[in-house]
């Protein structure tokens, strides 16, 4: 059943697309028509920006990152599909108006450590889990 | 923001300039996040030159080199090892290093009172140190504290002599007579000898921070082999009037208790 109706969806594609996902393999799903592949962007938080370098020491701010992109059937395409990904994808292609693509979300995090006054002028350096997006994937 | 615009430019929702009142909500989110209630609005001026951030800054160094590199525990232990070393040539003791790695934060506390006192009955000169342990954040416990006093080489006529250097906790404080002290820690040191001198205060900084109403501050002593105390500048020890680089402090190292749990808005 996943197959059939992926086969329409990209005829459907296919004929709104000037063919251009015909010519493309499974892992090339990607046109420039379609959404971009779940994947890691780039977000820099700038402490200096938000106006907080008079008590935050460290760091200026820090390379966030967050994860978007389309999680689109084969999801071996993209960096670790959740089993949960994989069958939503299933029952998204069976029922495309009820259930939606699974998300592209966040995989692995880093910490960062801060490193801060507070308002007796003591200094605080406090290490803060999952603030920095390794790797992303589709859930 | 500047920089998104030009190298982000496929993120379409981050290419226009947060509003105003975005902005406050992005300020309030991520303080959230940090766990802090409001923004914070330290006192001081040229603060950041002081002793304690230094210090904080150069630990803070070691711990972001650790986790790019991401080499785990072993690699961390020497960073901080080295920290200590370098921080204090060549008086500071090389401490067991496992709270330092197993710490979740880390924090310095600025020193609010700094008497000399001279004591006519005993005739003891001592110096006061106080320090407030109540801001401390919810959830953390004190896996180790320490206090830290910069020692200059001595010049004076004590050149030669060497120094037994002691730390007391005040117990209970009188106004005719010496107040009640609880030996904490001691240090025989040369007078020709300088850097940073630590003290290990963890059992009394626990007991301030469950019973706030006890912390009376410490006291600290220089005797010389006879057994006289001696002004503790004139052995060389930095005080509040010595550079802003070399003031002393105190830092401790916790361990959360329990895991910080953002609340419902």
């Amino acid at each position: 059943a996943a197959n059939s109706k992926r086969k329409n969806q990209n005829r459907n594609k296919s004929s709104s697309s000037q063919d251009s996902s015909r010519l493309s393999g499974p892992g090339d799903y990607n046109s420039s028509e379609q959404k971009q592949a779940c994947k890691k962007h780039e977000l820099y938080v700038s402490f200096r920006d938000l106006g907080w370098q008079d008590w935050i020491i460290a760091p200026e701010g820090y390379a966030a990152f967050y994860c978007d992109g389309e999680c689109s059937f084969p999801l071996n395409a993209h960096m670790n599909a959740t089993n949960h990904a994989i069958v939503q994808t299933l029952v998204h292609l069976m029922f495309p108006d009820n259930v939606p693509k699974p998300c592209c979300a966040p995989t692995k995090l880093n910490a960062i450590s801060v490193l801060y006054f507070d308002d007796s002028s003591n200094v605080i350096l406090k290490k803060y889990r999952n603030m920095v997006v390794r790797s992303c994937g589709c859930h | 923001e500047g920089n998104f615009a030009d190298h982000h430019v496929h993120s379409s929702f981050i290419y226009r300039r947060l509003r105003n009142h975005e902005r406050r909500e992005i300020q309030r989110e991520i303080l959230s996040i940090l766990g802090l209630p409001h923004r914070p609005r330290p006192f001081s001026v040229g603060k950041h030159s002081s002793s304690a951030p230094l210090f904080m800054l150069d630990l803070y160094n070691a711990m972001s080199s650790e986790q790019e590199t991401e080499r785990g525990a072993a690699r961390g232990s020497l960073t901080y090892r080295a920290i200590l070393t370098t921080q204090s040539p060549p008086l500071a003791s090389l401490h067991d290093t496992n709270f330092l790695n197993d710490a979740d934060m880390v924090m310095s506390f600025v020193n609010l009172v700094e008497r000399d006192k001279y004591f006519s009955h005993q005739r003891r000169h001592y110096k006061e140190f106080r320090f407030d342990l109540t801001q401390i954040p919810e959830g953390e416990a004190v896996t180790a504290a320490e206090f830290r006093i910069y020692k200059d080489r001595s010049n004076s006529r004590y050149e030669n002599d060497t120094f037994r250097i002691t730390i007391y906790q005040v117990l209970k404080e009188y106004s005719n007579r010496d107040a009640d002290l609880f030996l904490l820690d001691g240090k025989k040191i040369r007078a020709s000898d300088g850097g940073w001198l630590v003290f290990d205060i963890t059992a009394t900084s626990n007991h301030w921070v469950v019973n706030p109403q006890h912390n009376l501050g410490l006291q600290l002593c220089v005797e010389i082999m006879d057994g006289r105390t001696i002004n503790i500048r004139s052995a060389g020890l930095i005080g509040r009037h010595g550079p802003q680089s070399k003031q002393p402090f105190m830092v401790a190292f916790f361990k959360a208790s329990e895991v910080l749990l953002r609340s419902v808005r």
